[in-house]
């Protein structure tokens, strides 16, 4: 399983959350303007937060941040 | 397995519901308007409660809490 | 395997029943007007009681209990 | 694999039936009108019996006992 | 795998014929009008048989005894 | 996988041959008009035959013998 | 994996090639007019040949030997 | 997986190829016109070649060998 | 996994490339006009090259050399 | 699981991250005008971001870093 | 998991991409216009890159280099 976030903004922020007990960042990737990020859950990510404006394309559709 | 949860509003609240014999909250992530939160149910994590003005994206459909 | 419960009314009540040879409640998920559950079946639960006003989204369709 | 039980008129039984050699009565749950009951087939129930005025949400369509 | 049988008429016999190199009647479950049985294949039932006036639920789609 | 007989008209039969080396009746259900049979293959069972007057549901559609 | 095969004149023979390195005879069936055979691939049986009249219901579709 | 080959003509000739390091014929089967054969890919086949006039039906759709 | 490839012209060429660090011609099979090789991807063939005039029939679609 | 990367314009680049408790480049490859480079995810690669003008197909439809 | 490679010109390169914690070149193909490569990611191979004019028939849709 992954999801494809396409910035649509400067500074999009891609956050990996922690699998297990605790929950935290692992890692935050940012991504300019027309990046683009392909990322799978993991052993170490079971949870991803995205700020800023981006698009999400999912198995449950393509959301956008901004509408 | 995951859902995608895109906060409406501001102060959105997504609740892990700790999987086992006890149901108890084992994390509460805050959610400010427009961000997006992407949640796999997990070894810990076996029901998420959703508070506040939210969209979510399921296998099920779309679910807007304020319909 | 996971429903996704939205309540339309106040006090809807999501109860998880026992796995195993007797079958008891093990949980009972209070839930406020436009809150949202999304409850796996797991190792402890087997079946899903809802009393209330609620929307239950699931493989099997869209059930609204007031309909 | 699930079912979606909902109670049309008071007083329906849904009866878990044992799995095994041989078939008894393992548990009946009473649902008053307009409450779900959500249930899987496990290692104790492999056949569900139902009586009363309910809607049967499955893998095979929807079946109303009143139709 | 399941199946849904739905009782028309009064006296419908869902029957499970054991698993094995023998074939014979392991339980004999009577239904009267209206009410519903799903029923799974399990280690001890390889086949069903139905009598009296009833409908079936299945994978290859619903099967009236009547028509 | 199972398939569905219908008998249409009196003394259908439905053979099990045994599955393995040697091909031969391991049993013979009879179905009298309307009478339903759902038989898996099993370790027992790797062919059906069926004589007379029936309908049979099957992955691959309804098949008519009389046609 | 079954295929179904219906006897559409007298004398159809449905015949069973070993699996191995070796490829024989393993099974030969009669079918007469409008008699059915549902028949695996098993351990014994990796190929099937069928002379005479029939059809054949397979998952690429239903054949006709006439046409 | 299995593909299903209808001799349109006499004479048609269906080649199982060896599996392993080393393709040789390892069998083949002539087919009259009207006669079927439906071949696995097993253990010791994992290629099949056809010669003469010949329907194929496989995963990809109908193969005419004439067209 | 298997493709079909049919020749549309004489001396059409279907190469496997052995599986592995290395990468060779591991069989070279020869087809006529009109006839068929139906190949799978094995534990010895991991890519298929081919050479002339032909029709390929894969999951991805039917592929024409000549157009 | 496999994505492709069509570059529309010179020098994208297509970044593998590494899989782990740590998030670093693990390979960077440079695409000119209309390459193509197809990946997986992998035991050491499980995120990939793309620079540049590129067209990626995914499971979840095609991206345009332009559009 | 395969890909289908179409030279639409001459000197198409299909270059297989090492799996592992080094990504390097492990095999180049050279086609000629008309010929076809079927390649699937293997224990060696977790991504392939294409350079000149060509087809690509992937899960993903056909995917042209020149437009
Ligand atoms: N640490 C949590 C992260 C998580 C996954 N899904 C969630 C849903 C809600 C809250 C937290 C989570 C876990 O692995 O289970
Ligand atoms: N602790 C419970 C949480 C839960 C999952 N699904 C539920 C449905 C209803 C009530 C509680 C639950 C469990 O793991 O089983
Ligand atoms: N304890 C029961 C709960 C249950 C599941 N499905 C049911 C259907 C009917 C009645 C009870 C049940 C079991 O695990 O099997
Ligand atoms: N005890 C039976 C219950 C059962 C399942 N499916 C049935 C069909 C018909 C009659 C009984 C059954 C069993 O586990 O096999
Ligand atoms: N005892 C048989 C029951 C059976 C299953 N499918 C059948 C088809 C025909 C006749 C009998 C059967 C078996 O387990 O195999
Ligand atoms: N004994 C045979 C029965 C059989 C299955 N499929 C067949 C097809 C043709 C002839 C016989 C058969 C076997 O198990 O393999
Ligand atoms: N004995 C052969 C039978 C066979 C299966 N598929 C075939 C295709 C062609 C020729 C023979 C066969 C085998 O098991 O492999
Ligand atoms: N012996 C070869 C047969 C084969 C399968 N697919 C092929 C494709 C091309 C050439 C040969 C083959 C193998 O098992 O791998
Ligand atoms: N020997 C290579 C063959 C191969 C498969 N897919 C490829 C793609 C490109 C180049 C070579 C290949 C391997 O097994 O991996
Ligand atoms: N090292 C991380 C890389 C990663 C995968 N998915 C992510 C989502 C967000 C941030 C980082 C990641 C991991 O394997 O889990
Ligand atoms: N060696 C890398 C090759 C690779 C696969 N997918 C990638 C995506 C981006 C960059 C490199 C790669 C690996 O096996 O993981």
């Amino acid at each position: 399983d992954y999801v494809v976030i396409k910035a649509k903004g400067h500074g999009v922020q891609v956050i990996g959350l922690t699998r297990g007990q605790e929950t935290r960042f692992n890692h935050l990737e940012k991504l300019d303007k027309g990046e683009i990020m392909i990322a799978q859950f993991t052993e170490y990510t079971s949870a991803i937060k995205i700020r800023g404006s981006a698009l999400i394309y999912s198995k449950h559709g393509i959301i956008d941040t901004d509408e």
